[in-house]
């Protein structure tokens, strides 16, 4: 464990404190993508099955057992508490498109071809464009709520801040991991448009509103 | 260089 990590994982954290703390106090769930929250879902029970067989640390299991946790519960929330407040008539993407590639790059691309290995790959793939149905609908409607940018901001953080850990540990450990690296580059990549309005909009006060 | 997963990371 480094800073750079933990950083990253704080802000994962955050940004989800954030999101349940949004849809809690304004009781609404209007402005988040349900198939964004439902992927992440996807990725973190794919991931993460190794709570089941592999120890890493007490901070490693409770950290897997709060995302699994939490990101459900959000759906929960989307599908059940607040539903009048979700309008999938905007949730539009088509995640088919990225299911299917996610899937077939896993078979191509994993450590070892065992069930839990090629479904690792596949929620490392699947995580780096998890979030595009998410932008998707904020580049439709061209506004998002400022609690709602707090909140990709901590989410768009938490990759950025892996990228240096990455880095540090190739120097300190000499271990690089190609598929996590790429997808991870990849992930927070796609953030940077909404990198530019939050810095330069939301930031300095103003609303988050993309240019008509 | 070692290529190897991370998979102690989350």
């Amino acid at each position: 464990m480094n800073l750079f990590r933990l950083f990253g994982d704080m802000s994962h954290l955050a940004s989800i404190l954030i999101l349940v703390h949004k849809i809690q106090t304004t009781r609404s769930c209007r402005g988040i993508s349900f198939k964004t929250q439902a992927l992440y879902v996807t990725v973190f029970v794919s991931r993460y099955l190794d709570l089941f067989y592999d120890w890493v640390s007490l901070y490693n299991f409770f950290m897997k057992v709060f995302f699994i946790s939490s990101s459900c519960y959000i759906l929960y929330l989307m599908k059940m508490k607040f539903r009048p407040t979700n309008d999938p008539s905007i949730d539009t993407f088509r995640i088919e498109y990225l299911l299917g590639p996610c899937a077939i790059l896993a078979l191509i691309f994993h450590y070892k071809f065992t069930v839990t290995e090629v479904l690792w790959s596949f929620s490392i793939f699947l995580e780096s464009v998890a979030i595009l149905p998410q932008l998707f609908m904020l580049q439709r409607t061209g506004e998002a709520e400022t609690i709602t940018t707090h909140y990709l901001a901590a989410l768009g953080a938490y990759r950025a801040f892996y990228i240096p850990n990455w880095i540090y540990r190739y120097w300190t450990e000499d271990i690089v991991d190609p598929i996590a690296v790429t997808s991870g580059i990849v992930q927070t990549a796609l953030y940077l448009d909404f990198f530019y309005v939050y810095f330069t909009k939301v930031l300095q006060g103003q609303k988050f509103e993309l240019p008509a | 260089t070692g290529s190897g997963s991370v998979h102690d990371e989350l």
